[in-house]
């Protein structure tokens, strides 16, 4: 069955946090989100990817609302020693795109497709989270109507189906 | 208004691969994308993180059933030069486990509720991949049962919504 592209979106109003070198034990992800959630930061994309066998560490990334960054971060220095991470990267820069569809699982070639348009368009990916019904990926700020054209290209989408859902 | 939390859904069908020391260069997530997609391989979950300042480089993982993992490492070592990956990871004792909801957005406090039930069960998050309605992790397999159990009982879900959506 055909997969359905239902429309793209984008968000500039977010920035990323990674907190960078977290251990990989039990209860260290807990730490840090419940203290985002006490701070009342509401979180959006959140990505871990696996550690690394040499360190024991990993990095775990979140965007947010911009206006909510220094809350964060200040929040989160509270807890350095507590968690033992590394070090915070903050990026005020970035935009995230998103490709609406469903039933991606089962059309790899809708993946392949999203990211060699967003490549031929020159558009470097930093970050990719994805789910049957979506394909996020976040790139720079300055990058995102290009990456918002190309996907649109792509995919044959009108500019309704791409306006439509700009906060979706 | 208060979030929804509909279920969860677990699954063990699926196997993780790791593309290790990606160059963080257009085009990179296109042609190792391209290439799973020409050997008809149904990808799940992709997460990639930053890549490090220090190398320039990052890791992209994915999911895929089991039985299609030897297809996609002879698929991906084939490009191993053209991409300049540093390894690959095989990982098949995985178990992937989603908290299905609505609005999670603007509630952080279920992103926190469902890591520290897991960190209270012992359990350790090796990925984390996240959209407004689905917060997703990588478990051991062997740790499903437990993650399962643990978010079921967080969040008050009777045992025919945890099973309802178990594929889901
Ligand atoms: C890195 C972090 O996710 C850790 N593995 C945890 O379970 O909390
Ligand atoms: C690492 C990989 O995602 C690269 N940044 C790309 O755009 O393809």
């Amino acid at each position: 069955e055909q997969p359905i592209i239902s429309g793209v979106a984008h968000d500039r109003s977010e920035a990323k946090i990674t907190v960078v070198g977290v251990p990989d034990k039990v209860g260290e992800a807990a730490t840090i989100f419940r203290t985002l959630a006490d701070a009342e930061i509401n979180i959006d994309m959140i990505v871990q990817n696996v550690s690394a066998a040499a360190t024991g560490r990993t990095d775990i990334s979140f965007t947010l609302p911009t206006n909510d960054s220094q809350t964060a971060l200040t929040a989160l220095k509270k807890i350095q020693s507590q968690v033992a991470f590394e070090s915070l990267l903050y990026d005020d820069q970035i935009g995230k795109v998103s490709l609406i569809g469903a039933g991606m699982r089962s059309h790899p070639g809708v993946t392949a497709k999203f990211f060699s348009a967003l490549a031929d368009a020159g558009v470097n990916i930093e970050m990719i989270s994805t789910s049957e019904i979506r394909i996020s990926v976040v790139v720079g700020q300055n990058e995102v109507d290009q990456a918002v054209t190309a996907a649109h290209r792509a995919f044959d989408l009108d500019a309704d189906q791409v306006e439509a859902v700009v906060y979706g």
